[in-house]
């Protein structure tokens, strides 16, 4: 089971409709600061069903929406889509491959979808379930973990240990 | 629930033993502790051990700031074994490395690949270089991203 | 007391739109509020703004690693220069920056080299260039330092 | 004025008698990870009078001690020497340059020394008031008062303003 393509549209600085393709190997993602590469891991995360707004640096849901600069208006929503290739038959057999994908309008109002059919992100929970793949498990690793395992102030290696439990 | 911590600890220190042996060099010792409080038995805290080649640091925080990195990628990696995912994203992890550690990380990567996809966020050329699909992300209109697939020699235009 | 206070937080506030134009661009914006808690006048806090080049960032958690590191390095500079010593110390904190602004970073210090001595620890290969003197530190026997003094072709060989 | 050279012997990883002669504009010290160089921060900071270990990554004073490898013995003191050239007159005029110098033993002994007269850290202290040298003033700038001065979890941000009042 690997992803096989991540479109962005609307999402944070992505405001143009944007598909990575990513390699069954290993994908390196380059560019000068700020030009938006941890903003595809938020959308990754985002589209995975991730609820917590501090995991994805933002203060409230909406801001994840394309705010706008001074020569571009703002959106008023942002879409992502996955596409897994279900090469291993992990998910059920009738897919060789799935996308899943998440809106959010500027109203608050949100959607999920299966392979471009709308559903409830539980029906997304149960499909990725025992992959280790959905909101809530740990496929990211970033410098701020390396300090929080570190200096442990909230006995964040323990709860890190306990949750893979 | 006390057992079934106790296996997954246990686990994670196998892991980890193994991992920090590939990042670091053969006479390096490391090990996880869990420390029992006979008084909280819910409540004990996870010490970690990492003895860099013959050093003897009192705790990991006499380590080097690349020391430390390292050691904490090992045990992170050895935390995500336990339930691996199909995939594993790397957010500028190797920042704090020098030239041989991220060759060390990198060849990590490499093997852990064959089993698990990786997509490697990085400003690193020697990173760039084990890595088979490179991007290049842009900003040339103001505040709007645009990717670009990039070859390895591009790669090094783009991220200045 | 509190006068004192708002005049040292003027000051900052001076150098730090100074340094921030220094380290972005011209048309990136700046700024440091002092909140006033009426009912707390001994506890307001101090927010940063930095908005670099038309985003539209709502606070400075949306901005990249790089951008906040960057924004950070402008404060400390701007707190450090209303008390500065004769001499300063930076520890590494070229790690996040991509080649373009290390070499903004290495500007400013170069700038402020006229009026305060630098001690610049790094990894960064770019930021070597601009260092007068290059001293490199090695560990050929286990755990115990050397120093060698060094130009800069040797020093790529000494980072690895 | 400015440093013109830092000698250390049994501080940290430096076992042996080093000296870093500092040039007057920009000095860049560089080595793989883990070599030292930190450690030659740490020192400039004891030498300065520093006494909070947590300044140190220490858990006790002791800990800058060299305490040995698999390979040669742990050393019975630490000893930290740095001369200040007075090219502006800033110091009293009758020195040309100034050498500070900390010593620490095993015992928890510990002497300061100014020009090689044994002296107590008021002295040091005295001396370089209002010279913006000296323990606690604010010359190190590293990637972890970066993340503090963001995060501003206890409210860092306003003590480092109110440190420079
Ligand atoms: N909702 C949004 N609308 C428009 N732009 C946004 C939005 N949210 C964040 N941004 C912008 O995205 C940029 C951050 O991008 P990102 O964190 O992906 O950078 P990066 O490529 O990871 O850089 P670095 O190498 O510094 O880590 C910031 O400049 C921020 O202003
Ligand atoms: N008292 C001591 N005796 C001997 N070695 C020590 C002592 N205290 C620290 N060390 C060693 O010094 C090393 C740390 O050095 P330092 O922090 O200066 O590295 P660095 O050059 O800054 O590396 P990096 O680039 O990773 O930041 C550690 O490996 C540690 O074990
Ligand atoms: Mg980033
Ligand atoms: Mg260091």
């Amino acid at each position: 089971m690997y992803l096989s393509e991540l479109q962005l549209h609307g999402f944070k600085s992505f405001a143009n409709k944007t598909a990575v393709k990513f390699d069954s190997g290993i994908t390196a993602v380059v560019g000068p600061n700020g030009c938006g590469k941890s903003n595809i891991v938020d959308a990754l995360r985002w589209v995975l069903g991730e609820q917590r707004t501090s995991m994805l640096r933002s203060s409230a849901m909406q801001n994840v929406i394309f705010n706008g600069t001074s020569s571009k208006k703002a959106l008023g929503m942002a879409e992502v889509s996955l596409t897994i290739e279900n090469d291993k038959a992990i998910l059920p057999v009738e897919y060789t491959s799935v996308t899943i994908s998440r809106r959010l309008y500027r109203s608050g109002e949100s959607e999920y979808l299966l392979n471009g059919t709308v559903c409830r992100l539980r029906d997304i929970i149960d499909l990725f379930m025992d992959t280790g793949m959905g909101p809530g498990a740990y496929s990211v690793i970033e410098l701020k973990m390396v300090e929080d395992i570190l200096s442990d102030k909230n006995n964040d290696r323990r709860r890190l240990f306990e949750e893979a439990a | 629930a006390h057992q079934r911590f106790s296996s997954t600890f246990n686990e994670i220190r196998e892991n980890f033993k193994k991992v920090f042996s590939m990042l670091f060099r053969e006479d390096d010792f490391c090990d996880l502790i869990l420390e029992e409080h006979p008084d909280d038995p819910l409540n004990h805290k996870v010490e970690i051990i990492a003895k860099p080649r013959g050093k003897r640091p009192t705790n990991i925080e006499q380590l080097s700031g690349g020391e430390k990195t390292l050691t904490a990628i090992a045990l992170l990696f050895a935390i995500y074994l336990v339930k691996p995912s199909p995939f594993c994203i790397l957010d500028e992890v190797d920042a704090p490395l020098d030239d041989a550690n991220v060759g060390r990380f990198a060849n990590l990567i490499k093997e852990f690949s064959k089993n698990t996809q990786f997509i490697v966020i990085t400003h690193n050329k020697k990173t760039m270089d084990y890595c088979e699909v490179l991007y290049g992300v842009t900003m040339q209109e103001t505040g709007i991203s645009k990717l670009v697939g990039v070859k390895l020699d591009t790669a090094e235009n783009l991220v200045s």
